[in-house]
């Protein structure tokens, strides 16, 4: 039969209310002023109709991001709901530009919409992917640094989906570990 | 009851966007 997406034909709910952030580096303005909320969704349909309608983050310009987060979280340290968490950090080498990253991007996006971490999947707040030159980066974002149990099985689930190698090691960093950081380089908070 | 997809269900609605 032929499809129909008529009336009657109801889209898949989501459990939550998604909203996608675009980042566009412009080192002449504030770094909030290059943060701009694109959309939200709701469900499984508009998800797609977005996806299938925004560039690739491999063909995003250096210095972009795309942050899709819980509505009502904005991308950033300071928000309350982000303060006192961190991030699983997934570091690409700057080949994997081409070969990997709009399938880890994508895949990141799928564990989050259909709420992938189970009964942790409250204390996720959101992912991030920075386009970057001297290599992208992917992250998921949870709420609280000290929750062993819900960050380390957060971790687990996310490198399993990604199909990253059991030698590949990825760091969890608490966000106040990464804001007072005196050079490069932040302690990992937990490993998986 | 929560909402959660697997990546399989997810991933034939992309291809049916794909499709039309």
């Amino acid at each position: 039969g032929k499809l129909s997406l008529g009336e009657g034909l109801e889209k898949h709910p989501l459990e939550n209310r998604w909203a996608l952030w675009f980042f566009k580096n412009d080192r002449n303005r504030a770094w909030r002023d290059n943060l701009h909320l694109l959309t939200k969704f709701d469900t499984v349909e508009d998800f797609w109709a977005l996806y299938s309608h925004i560039q690739l983050a491999s063909k995003l310009s250096s210095g972009c991001d795309y942050a899709l987060f819980k509505d009502g979280i904005e991308p950033m340290w300071e928000d309350c709901r982000n303060k006192h968490g961190g991030r699983w950090l997934v570091s690409l080498a700057k080949q994997q530009r081409q070969s990997n990253l709009d399938r880890l991007w994508l895949e990141t996006l799928l564990c989050l919409v259909g709420e992938a971490f189970e009964e942790y999947s409250e204390e996720v707040c959101g992912a991030v992917v920075n386009v970057r030159t001297k290599g992208d980066k992917i992250a998921i974002w949870t709420s609280e640094a000290e929750n062993q149990p819900a960050v380390t099985f957060i971790g687990r689930v996310f490198k399993d989906r990604l199909g990253l190698s059991p030698k590949v090691v990825i760091g969890y960093q608490a966000h106040a570990d990464t804001a007072t950081k005196s050079n490069s380089f932040t302690k990992n908070k937990f490993v998986v | 009851e929560k909402k959660r997809y697997d990546r399989e269900f997810l991933l034939g609605f992309q291809f049916i966007f794909a499709s039309l």
